[in-house]
């Protein structure tokens, strides 16, 4: 099964 | 004191279209480089990155840095009053609470003055890594707008897999299942040009929410090509060039295994 990552997990807040 | 002439003003309207539905308001960050603009939407799936450089603008002036907090909608209205070949001004004063357009008709017969009132927004910047893409595919971006929209009637995940000089797109649903291929194309010279260019020769295959990419596919008239890049576990990268000084990037997380 596939779930929607979040771009939060990808990028830091600067 | 801000002031900035866009002479293609339709760069700023088909801007705001690739924008408005993705992000509702947008901190609008103006300096001396240009103006930069950054915002996720709300389910933080898709970030929109929009760079306009100075040297897209025939004239340009940014004594200190100013932020227009702008509301999409709002100022996708007042854009929608401007005719395609209009010329565009934006000016602001320093710390300003709104916004003057200005748009003059191509045989200057016409001018309309709009204010739009800014909005504080505290929106949080990602920062965005530099990362080694394992693939990067340039495609016709009517192709790309065309291939999104038909796999998006096969279900709610498209996949883009890319091995040597091919790109793969895939979609499956209750309906049945799709699968569009595109070769890298011989000629190389004209925009209908697929090119396919691979890290290593490590294929690779990763899924994605095609609402987002037709959401992404608004920003279609700003570019004759779009370029894809990715890599495994990676979000997406979805860019429009506009002219050389500008582009609107889409950064889409990717669906995974659970």
């Amino acid at each position: 099964k596939q779930v929607q990552s979040k771009m939060t997990s990808f990028f830091g807040v600067a | 004191m801000f002031e900035a002439r866009l002479l293609q003003g339709s760069i700023l309207k088909k801007a705001l279209e690739g924008i408005r539905e993705l992000i509702t308001s947008g901190n609008w960050e103006c300096s001396s480089a240009g103006i930069s603009m950054q915002g996720m939407d709300p389910s933080h799936v898709a970030l929109t990155v929009l760079m306009l450089q100075n040297d897209l603008f025939d004239q340009f002036r940014c004594d200190r840095n100013v932020t227009l907090g702008l509301n999409h909608a709002t100022f996708s209205k007042i854009l929608k009053c401007a005719a395609n070949d209009d010329i565009i001004t934006l000016k602001a004063e320093d710390q300003p609470d709104e916004c003057n357009l200005l748009f003059q008709s191509a045989n200057d017969d016409k001018t309309s003055d709009f204010i739009i009132k800014l909005t504080d927004i505290d929106q949080e910047t990602l920062g965005i890594p530099d990362t080694e893409y394992a693939a990067t595919v340039k495609v016709p971006s009517v192709e790309f707008q065309r291939i999104c929209r038909d796999l998006s009637q096969f279900g709610d995940t498209i996949i883009i897999s890319v091995k040597k000089g091919c790109v793969e797109f895939s979609g499956t649903g209750e309906i049945g299942s799709a699968k569009i291929a595109l070769k890298e194309s011989g000629n190389v010279d004209d925009d209908e040009k697929v090119s396919v260019e691979m890290d290593k020769d490590t294929p690779c295959s990763l899924s994605f929410a095609s609402r987002y990419l037709n959401y992404f596919t608004k920003a279609t008239s700003l570019s004759d090509t779009v370029t894809l890049q990715l890599c495994p576990e990676h979000p997406l990268v979805v860019s429009y060039d506009i002219g050389d000084n500008g582009s609107l990037k889409y950064y889409l997380a990717p669906k995974i295994e659970e």
